[in-house]
C-alpha cells in the first residue's frame, strides 16, 4: 500500500 | 501605502475561494510590482504559491514592502459582502493592524467598507527553484475537475499515468474501480478546449484524492489547467492569471 509523502521530501525547508 | 484596485470583486473572491480550504493563515507579501503569497496545509503535503502581478489590477500602488498576515475564513466573510461586479480596493498603510476593503458600486453610487484585523503569522516564505519535470499536460480545467470529482468518489487515492499519447486516470477502491483515458488533441474552433502534452519520460504517480478535490476548487481562475510531473518532485497544478497564477505543489504517495 502507498503512503503520503510529506514536502519535506522534497523541500528541505518544509 | 498599499492601495490595490481589482476592477470586479469577484476576481478577488475566485482566487481566495481557490485556495482556503486547504490552508488558513497566510502571508500576502504586498511589493511594487504585485501581491504574492505561499502557505503549506497542516499535514505538509500541499503548497499553495500565488502571485497577482500589478497588471491584474485597475490600479495598483504599493511605496514598500508590506506584509499582510491573515485568517482566510475571516476574510473570505468580508469578501461576501461585496457584490461581484462592485469594485474592490484593498488599503494598508506601511505598518498595517488591519486591512481596508472598498467594495465600489459606481453606478448606484454605493460604497461599503470593511477593515479586516490583520494576524503576525510565523511563516517561512520557500524560494521554489525551476524543478525538472517529466511530463507537462494543459487541459480544460472543467475536464480535470470532473475527473478527479468523479474518480474520487471511489478511492481516496487517484493514480496518474502517462505514456507518449494517453493520459490515464485510474481509481481502485472498495466499491469498484474507474478510469478515465484521454488523448492530446488540438481543437481550432475552441483553442482552450485542447489537451496538449508533452512528455520527456512516462510517469505513474498517485495522489491523494482529498488534495486533488481541495486543487481543482482552483478551477473558476482559469479554462485551463497546467499539470507538470515527475517522479522525482512534487506535481505542479497551475491556473493562469491574466497576470500572475495560483500554483498547488502536491507531494505523491509513494510505496514502502
Amino acid at each position: 500500500r502507498k503512503q503520503q509523502a510529506t514536502l519535506g521530501r522534497f523541500f528541505s525547508s518544509i | 501605502m498599499l492601495e490595490a484596485k481589482f476592477e470586479q470583486a469577484s476576481l478577488f473572491k475566485r482566487i481566495i475561494d481557490g485556495f482556503k480550504d486547504c490552508v488558513q493563515l497566510v502571508n500576502f507579501q504586498c511589493k511594487e510590482d504585485g501581491i504574492i503569497a505561499q502557505a503549506v496545509d497542516d499535514s505538509r503535503v500541499l503548497l499553495v504559491s500565488l502571485e497577482i502581478g500589478k497588471d491584474a489590477f485597475q490600479e495598483f500602488r504599493c511605496d514598500h514592502p508590506i506584509t499582510l498576515g491573515m485568517d482566510l475564513n475571516s476574510l473570505s466573510k468580508i469578501l461576501r459582502c461585496g457584490n461581484n461586479t462592485d469594485s474592490l480596493t484593498l488599503i494598508a498603510d506601511d505598518t498595517p493592524d488591519s486591512l481596508l476593503l472598498l467594495f465600489e458600486d459606481t453606478k448606484r453610487e454605493r460604497i461599503s467598507e470593511y477593515s479586516l484585523k490583520l494576524m503576525d503569522i510565523d511563516a517561512d516564505f520557500l524560494k521554489i527553484e525551476e524543478l525538472q519535470y517529466d511530463t507537462t499536460i494543459m487541459m480544460p480545467s472543467a475536464d480535470f475537475s470532473k475527473t478527479v470529482r468523479d474518480l474520487s468518489q471511489l478511492s481516496d487515492s487517484l493514480n496518474i499515468l502517462v505514456t507518449k499519447e494517453t493520459i490515464k486516470f485510474v481509481t481502485d477502491g472498495d466499491i469498484g474501480s474507474g478510469s478515465v483515458i484521454m488523448k492530446p488533441f488540438i481543437d481550432m474552433e475552441n483553442p482552450d478546449e485542447s489537451i496538449k502534452l508533452e512528455m520527456e519520460q512516462p510517469v505513474d504517480l498517485t495522489f491523494g484524492s482529498k488534495y486533488l478535490l481541495d486543487i481543482v476548487k482552483g478551477s473558476a481562475l482559469s479554462n485551463k489547467i497546467g499539470i507538470r510531473l515527475s517522479s522525482e518532485a512534487p506535481a505542479l497544478f497551475q491556473f493562469d492569471l491574466t497576470s500572475g497564477f495560483l500554483q498547488f505543489f502536491l507531494a505523491p504517495k509513494f510505496s514502502d
